[in-house]
Parts: C-alpha cells; sequence; structure tokens
C-alpha cells in the first residue's frame, strides 16, 4: 500500500483487501480503516507511505495486553491446561513448552488427558522423551480428569515445577466435550489452589472467523488466560487474533513456527503487525 | 441471519415486480458480508458477486416471494451450481490396485480420513490397504496402525525410516500381491509452500501413479485456502477435495474457494472423530451453511 500517491479509495479498497485476506474479518477491518481515515483527517496527513507506521501501532495497540510471560504458581507446581479444537498443535506445542522450561532449568511432567484419539499417548510420549520430560499416562479410554489429577499428585511428590496437561481436541460446539473439560479444570482446581494457573487455546493460524466462536466458548467453558497460535510458518496470518484481543481482551502469548521442538516463540505485538502488513 | 437482512434491506426499496440495479446492488452488499463472514476468499466473494448481479438485474420477481427472497433464490442456486455439477464419485483403477494418495496441511485429518475411506470401501466390498508414509509425525505410523485394526484392514508400513516414494511403491506392490484392491497412503501433513515436502509428494505421485489424489481441508480455514488449494493443484494435479470437521459450527467457506480456484469436485465431508463420521457431499446443503 505504500506505492499509493494519496489517500485515495483504492488506496482504502487495497487497504480493506489486505487486512480481510489476513482473517482480520469484517468488523475490525472497518474500525482499523475508520482510525486511518480519522488520522488522516485529523493530522491532515497526504502520503500514504506514513500509513503503514499508524497500522502498525494500531494494531499493535490492539494485540498488546501487557506481558505474554507465562504465569508461575507461587509455589510449585505451576499447572497449565492446554486446549482447542482438534489438530490445532496443542500435543506439538506441549512437547516444544516442555523443552523450553527444560532449558530453564525445570522439572516438567507431562498428563496424557487425551485418552481418546488413536496414538495419542504414544506421540505425546515422543515428545516427552525429546524434551526430557517425565510421563503420566493412563490407558486408552480412562478419564481424562483422572489423568490430571494423578499428574498433580506425581509433580508434588515428586516436586515438579510445571505441570503440563495434554487434553484431546474438540469442536467447541459439542456440549458434552466441552462438559468434559470444565469437569478436567474442575479437578485440577480443586487440588490446587489457583490452578490451572494458565488455561492455553491453541488456535492455528489458517483458522478464520470460525477462530472468534472458539475463543468465546472455550474461555466461558473453562478461563482460557492466553492463546497460543500455531502454523505461523505457513502463509496464513491469524488476523483472527485481533478480534479475539479486541472483544474478550485474550493475549496471544506465544506462537508456533515450525515442528521441531525449538520452534515456539514468545508473542510480540509489534512483529505480528510488522509481519501483517509484510 | 443474512435473510433477515436481506428482507431489512428492501424495507427501504420501493422496487416490485422486476429487481432494479438499486435493488441487487443493496442486497450484494449484505451477500457480500455474509460470504466473507462464512470465510469465502476475498477475490473469489467479488466474482461470485458481480456474476450475480449480473443474473438478478431486471429478474421477475415470482409472485409467491419478496425482491430479498428472489435474491436470495439467486444466490443460493449459484452458489449450489458452483459448488455441485461434477464427478464426486471416486475415480477407480480398470485395473486393481486404485491408489488414492491423501494430501494436505497439517492436523487438517489425513489420517483419520483415510481410516473413514477404508470403512466406507470395506462396506462397498472393497479390499483396501492402508498406507502409512507419514514417517515425521510422532507416532503417526502408530496412529494409523490402531485405527486400521479397530476396522480389519491392514496397514502397510516399512517404519519410518525408509522414505514415502519408496514406502508407497512398496505398499501397491504388497496390495497386488495380497489381493488388496485400493491402496490408500497417508501422507504427513506440510504447508504449499515447503518445496523439499512438495517434491517429496510429486515424488510418491510419480512412484506410484495415484487415481486420485484428494485435499483434506479443514472446514475452518480462512482465506489462506485459496494459496493452499491453489499451490496443491499446481503442483500435484488434485482430482478432489474432502471437506473434515463440518460438524463443528464453522460456515465452510473455503469450501467455495477451494472449487472455484481448483475446479475440483468435493467428494466427501468429514463429520466427526469416529471412522464412521464419512459423508457423500451435497451442494446445496453447504451453500445453504455458507450463506448462514
Ligand atoms: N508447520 C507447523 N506445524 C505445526 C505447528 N504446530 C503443530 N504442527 C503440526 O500440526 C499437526 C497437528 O499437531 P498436534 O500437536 O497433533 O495437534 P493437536 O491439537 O494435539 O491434535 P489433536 O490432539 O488431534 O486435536 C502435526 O503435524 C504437527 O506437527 C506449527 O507451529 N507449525
Ligand atoms: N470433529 C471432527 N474431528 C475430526 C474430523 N476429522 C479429523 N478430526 C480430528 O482432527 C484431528 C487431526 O486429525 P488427523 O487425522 O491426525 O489429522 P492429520 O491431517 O493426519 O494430521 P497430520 O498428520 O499431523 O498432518 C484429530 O483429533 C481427529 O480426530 C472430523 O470430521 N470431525
Ligand atoms: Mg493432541
Ligand atoms: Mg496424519
Amino acid at each position: 500500500i505504500g506505492r499509493h500517491k494519496n489517500f485515495d479509495d483504492n488506496f482504502f479498497e487495497e487497504l480493506e483487501e489486505i487486512l480481510l485476506t489476513a482473517d482480520v474479518g469484517m468488523k475490525i477491518t472497518l474500525e482499523l480503516v475508520g482510525r486511518l481515515k480519522e488520522r488522516v483527517r485529523r493530522e491532515k496527513l497526504s502520503d500514504p507511505g506514513l500509513a503503514y507506521n499508524i497500522l502498525q501501532e494500531e494494531v499493535a495497540s490492539i494485540l498488546d495486553k501487557g506481558t505474554s510471560r507465562l504465569r508461575e504458581a507461587a509455589q510449585p507446581p505451576t499447572v497449565i491446561l492446554v486446549v482447542g479444537v482438534n489438530g490445532s498443535g496443542k500435543t506439538t506445542t506441549i512437547g516444544k513448552l516442555a523443552y523450553q522450561y527444560k532449558l530453564g532449568g525445570k522439572k516438567v511432567i507431562l498428563a496424557a488427558a487425551d485418552t481418546f484419539r488413536a496414538a495419542a499417548g504414544e506421540q505425546l510420549g515422543v515428545w516427552a522423551q525429546r524434551a526430557g520430560a517425565e510421563l503420566i499416562r493412563h490407558q486408552e479410554g480412562a478419564d481424562p480428569a483422572a489423568v490430571a489429577f494423578d499428574a498433580i499428585q506425581a509433580a508434588r511428590s515428586r516436586r515438579a515445577d510445571v505441570v503440563l496437561i495434554d487434553t484431546a481436541g474438540r469442536l467447541q460446539s459439542k456440549v458434552n466435550l466441552m462438559e468434559e473439560l470444565k469437569k478436567i479444570q474442575r479437578v485440577i482446581a480443586r487440588e490446587i489452589q489457583e490452578a490451572p494457573h494458565e488455561v492455553l487455546l491453541v488456535l492455528d493460524a489458517t483458522t478464520g472467523q470460525n477462530g472468534l466462536s472458539q475463543a468465546r466458548i472455550f474461555r466461558e467453558a473453562v478461563g482460557v488466560t492466553g492463546i497460543v497460535l500455531t502454523k505461523l510458518d505457513g502463509t496464513a496470518k491469524g488476523g483472527v487474533v485481533l478480534a479475539i484481543g479486541a472483544e474478550l481482551g485474550l493475549p496471544v502469548k506465544l506462537v508456533g513456527l515450525g515442528e521441531k521442538i525449538t520452534d515456539l516463540r514468545e508473542f510480540s505485538p509489534q512483529d505480528y503487525a510488522a509481519a501483517l502488513f509484510s | 441471519s443474512l435473510a433477515e437482512r436481506l428482507q431489512a434491506t428492501f424495507q427501504k426499496l420501493r422496487g416490485r415486480g422486476k429487481l432494479s440495479e438499486a435493488d441487487v446492488t443493496a442486497a450484494l452488499r449484505e451477500i457480500r458480508l455474509a460470504l466473507l463472514e462464512a470465510d469465502v476468499n476475498f477475490k473469489v466473494v467479488k466474482d461470485f458477486v458481480d456474476k450475480v448481479k449480473s443474473r438478478a438485474i431486471g429478474q421477475e420477481v415470482l409472485q409467491s416471494l419478496t425482491p430479498a427472497q428472489q435474491v436470495i433464490k439467486i444466490v443460493y442456486e449459484e452458489l449450489t451450481a458452483l459448488m455441485g455439477g461434477s464427478q464426486s464419485k471416486l475415480i477407480f483403477a480398470s485395473h486393481p490396485p486404485t491408489v488414492i494418495l491423501m494430501v494436505g496441511l497439517q492436523g487438517s485429518g489425513k489420517t483419520t480420513t483415510a481410516a473413514k475411506l477404508a470403512r466406507f470401501l470395506t462396506r462397498q466390498g472393497h479390499r483396501p490397504l492402508l498406507a502409512a508414509a507419514d514417517i515425521y509425525r510422532p507416532a503417526a505410523i502408530k496412529q494409523l496402525q490402531v485405527l486400521g485394526g479397530q476396522l480389519g484392514v491392514p496397514v502397510f508400513s516399512l517404519g519410518d525410516e525408509v522414505k514415502p516414494p519408496a514406502i508407497a511403491g512398496a505398499a501397491v506392490e504388497h496390495a497386488r500381491s495380497q489381493g488388496r484392491d485400493v491402496v490408500i497412503v497417508d501422507t504427513a501433513g506440510r504447508l504449499h509452500i515447503d518445496a523439499e515436502m512438495m517434491a517429496e509428494l510429486a515424488e510418491i505421485k510419480h512412484a506410484v501413479s495415484p487415481h486420485e489424489i484428494l485435499l483434506v481441508l479443514d472446514a475452518m480455514t480462512g482465506q489462506d485456502a485459496v494459496r493452499v488449494a491453489d499451490e496443491f493443484h499446481r503442483q500435484l494435479n488434485l482430482t478432489g477435495v474432502i471437506l473434515t470437521k463440518l460438524d463443528g459450527d464453522a460456515r465452510g467457506g473455503a469450501a467455495l474457494t477451494v472449487r472455484a480456484v481448483t475446479g475440483c469436485p468435493i467428494k466427501f465431508i468429514g463429520v466427526g472423530e469416529k471412522a464412521g463420521a464419512l459423508e457423500a457431499f451435497h451442494p446445496e446443503r453447504l451453500a445453504a451453511r455458507i450463506l448462514g
């Protein structure tokens, strides 16, 4: 958009296209375009080359919620519940996160609370091995809440610093599956005051407007505290996180940038905003 | 709903008898919004809206319909026509085995859908063989073996140290020797911009000449569907699409995008996690869902 000569209709049409194509959605797109138009008018701007900086500022301010740091419990263990729809990258993200904690000298326990999907426990087992974390697993079909419970007991007795709880993917419209998730959260909360200390919603960057519904319903169900935006190494921009930030106040805390154990990074609103317009 | 919004739009207009340009332009604004909300690609929406506009202006409003309903009828028919109307049955080889190659982005549902297809084919009297050609994802082979085991469908694997093209080739040979008449090759999820991994798919294709190359696409995919579909189609020449996770509440606009961009038929839809959750694709149903 920097090549336009002035802030004419073509300029704003092209800006609209950039934002919509990034999955920002119509509501936030109109809002951002509106804000830019207001600044152009108020500050009598004439050079569209300036638009980039203004837009990046606006986007970063929507996404900046203070800190991307994951919460740490006053006393160990810190309990982190990982949730989200099918295939979004939960299990892989837990492997990456476990590795990060391990690098920081923490003792990590992984809970295989996806007791439903074929080879879910085996998959997490490989990540546990790669990350140097311990795995708590029951047989297939076991009660996921029981696995979470056992993992917390194990964390206490073995003095672990962090418990990462993997759950089965579930579509937010499935009431019975959301009830199962609420039960897991209740069991965790009953065992440790203030737990889970983080409830991370893992969201695939290729997701369209359904992402807002995912964030809304998962938050309502289990009190999501942050988003992990995965698969940002693709061409999708994950723009739905703007609506999630603006309407629900939920921060993106981490981004997944690939399938390797090191492909996890803390979220930076500024970097994200810059990438949105590149 | 779109119907309600259009109704409100038309309250303001005088148009009766024939649809005027003003009527149609106002209605199309709402339709464009609905399609974008449903994740249909920006450019696909533009082309589609232009098409509807030329069809709608000057059209007689049927006695039984309001102008709003008349426009919706046109949109619904255009959407249905766009998404349907082509070979949505599986292509079988004249000499077995038929080879079906499953491709797509990470996490879209390929492995689960491969098993669903195996179950579908078994019930149709075929003897499918599942081939575990994902050697990267932790426990991917195990996942397919567990699913195959639950269905009584054999799973061919050479472990995770043999390259996928060789695995696929050996699977087809194995099928011939064992009288299995369909080979379903499960592959690793990959990005359309990962040159190395896309080249691997081209190698698998070269090794086994699949009769079907099916893009497995998540129904909640947003605007990126256009790039994914375009790239996979350009490099592999897809024969069909399977849209998964339609048991959720995503509108599924990516389906229209993929159809518009590749011209490929949607052959099946995934409507759940169990092996039986595979259904035939009905364009009019998806049209209604996309319109919301
Ligand atoms: N390119 C890329 N792929 C990713 C990323 N994160 C996860 N994946 C891949 O996405 C696929 C699904 O990952 P999983 O960790 O199994 O996802 P999940 O949410 O646990 O899936 P379910 O448990 O079945 O709901 C795998 O192929 C991962 O390697 C990422 O940041 N980038
Ligand atoms: N609800 C629902 N879940 C589905 C459907 N199809 C697949 N899934 C789920 O989506 C998740 C990912 O499925 P997989 O079959 O592992 O996906 P994949 O494409 O093989 O993943 P990668 O091999 O990592 O690329 C699993 O939790 C599946 O159970 C569907 O139609 N509906
Ligand atoms: Mg998982
Ligand atoms: Mg798979």
